[in-house]
Formats: C-alpha cells, sequence, structure tokens
C-alpha cells in the first residue's frame, strides 16, 4: 500500500513536471 | 494491446506516459523552432520529494524475496531524478538547452521505467498470494483419491467448498484487474469449467463410495469417472495458474 502511494506521487509530480515543461514551451511560441 | 498490465497500474502511469510523449514532441519542435523551456525547479523538487519518500518506503520492506526487485527499481528511479535535477539546473542557465532538454526526457522515462517496475514487482507479489490459493486447492483435490466412505465425502466436500470459493473470488477480482482481454476470458472460461466440474466430481466421488461399499460392480468404470474428473479440474486450475502469470510482452512471445 505504501509503495502503491508512493508511486501514485511521483506519477503526479512528474506528470505536473512534464506538464509545466510543455506549458512553458507553449507560452514561449 | 495495452501497454500495461493493470487497470491499477494502467490508472497510474498512463497519464504520465501520455504526457511524456507530448513533452517528446514538442522537445522535437522545439529543437526546430527554437523554443525554450523556463525554470522547472519547483516541479523538479516536487519529484525529488516523491522519489525520496519511494526509496525511504523501499528501505523498510524485507531485504529477501522478490521485493528485493522493489529497492533495485527504486534505485533506477532515484538515478532518473538526478537527471531531472541536472536538467533543471541546466535549463536555469540555459533555457534553449539541448542537452538539457534530452536529460529532461531521459528523466523522465525513467521515472516512468522504474515506477513501472516498482508497481509491477508487487503486481507480481499479488500474483504469487492467489496462487498458493491454487495450489492449495490442487493439492486438495488429490484428496479425493482417498475418500471411500460417505462421511469422508462430507468432510471433503465441506473443506474445498470453502477454498474453491476464496479461489473464484480471487480470481473474479483478477481478471477484472486485468487490461489484457484474452487474458481475462482465460481466467474466466477456465474457473467456470473448474465450478461446473466441482457438483460432478462430487457426484462421481458419490458414484464411486456407494458402488464400492455395496460391492456392485462398475467400481472401475466410477473410479475412472472420478479420475477424469479430477484429472480435468486440475488441468484447468493449472491453465489458471500459468495465465495469472503471463503479461502481454509473454503471450506476444508465445504467439
Amino acid at each position: 500500500e505504501q509503495i502503491l502511494e508512493a508511486a501514485k506521487s511521483i506519477a503526479a509530480a512528474t506528470s505536473a513536471l512534464v506538464k509545466a515543461a510543455s506549458a512553458a514551451q507553449r507560452e514561449l511560441v | 494491446m495495452p501497454v500495461f498490465h493493470t487497470k491499477t497500474i494502467e490508472s497510474i502511469l498512463e497519464p504520465v506516459a501520455q504526457q511524456i510523449s507530448h513533452l517528446v514532441i514538442m522537445h522535437e519542435e522545439g529543437e526546430v523552432d527554437g523554443k525554450g523551456i523556463p525554470d522547472l525547479s519547483a516541479p523538479v523538487a516536487a519529484v525529488q520529494a516523491a522519489v525520496s519518500n519511494l526509496v525511504r518506503v523501499s528501505k523498510t520492506l524485507p531485504p529477501s524475496g522478490k521485493l528485493s526487485q522493489s529497492f533495485s527499481a527504486s534505485l533506477r528511479v532515484e538515478n532518473a531524478c538526478t537527471k531531472l535535477v541536472q536538467a533543471a539546473s541546466m535549463l536555469k542557465a540555459d533555457p534553449y538547452s539541448v542537452p538539457a532538454r534530452d536529460y529532461l526526457i531521459d528523466g523522465s522515462r525513467g521515472i516512468l521505467s522504474g515506477t513501472s517496475d516498482l508497481l509491477l514487482t508487487f503486481d507480481e507479489a499479488e500474483v504469487r498470494k492467489i496462487i498458493r490459493v491454487c495450489k492449495g486447492i490442487l493439492e486438495y483435490l488429490t484428496v479425493a483419491e482417498v475418500v471411500e466412505t460417505m462421511e469422508d465425502l462430507i468432510t471433503y466436500t465441506k473443506n474445498l467448498g470453502p477454498g474453491m470459493t476464496k479461489m473464484a473470488k480471487m480470481i473474479d477480482e483478477r481478471q477484472q484487474e486485468l487490461t489484457h482481454q484474452e487474458h481475462r476470458v482465460m481466467l474466466v472460461n477456465s474457473m467456470n469449467t473448474v465450478k461446473e466440474l466441482l457438483p460432478i466430481l462430487i457426484s462421481g466421488i458419490k458414484i464411486f463410495v456407494t458402488t464400492k461399499t455395496s460391492g456392485s460392480q462398475g467400481v472401475e468404470e466410477a473410479l475412472k469417472n472420478r479420475n477424469f474428473t479430477f484429472e480435468k479440474m486440475s488441468a484447468e486450475i493449472n491453465e489458471i495458474i500459468r495465465v495469472l502469470q503471463l503479461t502481454s510482452w509473454d503471450e506476444d512471445a508465445w504467439a
């Protein structure tokens, strides 16, 4: 359960990071 | 063909995988059009914190057995995170840095792959739990061979029933969890066959017991029928065990 929760947190943080990188690129177009 | 083996893993990783694919496309466009990426220190710090938590949790797990694989997967996630930190640092200095974009993509992919391995390791542990129950049933089925009285048969039926119900429930939950449709169908079909054969086995044992007790003819025939059903059930349970261990990759390799 703990690992599952930890994996979910990593996935959410990575998703937010990648989204931020993609959005930032879009803003700079 | 689904990429992720279970719905739980899919629900966790599919959104990240899509985001990364999107980033790769933008990266390719960025290289052509010269688009920049500003400071990503804050979101990278959030990933770092989540990874540190994972490493901490992994260290609390037993060092023996297959769960130790989770430790090596968490190390890979940790290494991938280092790349993200480097990428953020490089992008802070140069938002157009191509190596930084590569690090960002490699790091994100590494986290995705490491987390996927980690979740698969835990999924394998869940599958092993189901297999233990299946093997318990397989073992108990063999007791049919020593049932020679009606009292034995009552005890046998009483003991087999709850185990069979537990196995059916676990298999049903597992099939619902799988993303691979063919594996789901295989599990459902085999489990249904086992359920259908159970009363036939009990009936077969009963015929054998009554025939033997009364000294009537046909003991050999009754024995053959009982064994045939027992063997068919065992074969189906072994098939369930095989399918439980399949992943999409195995199926492709087999095909």
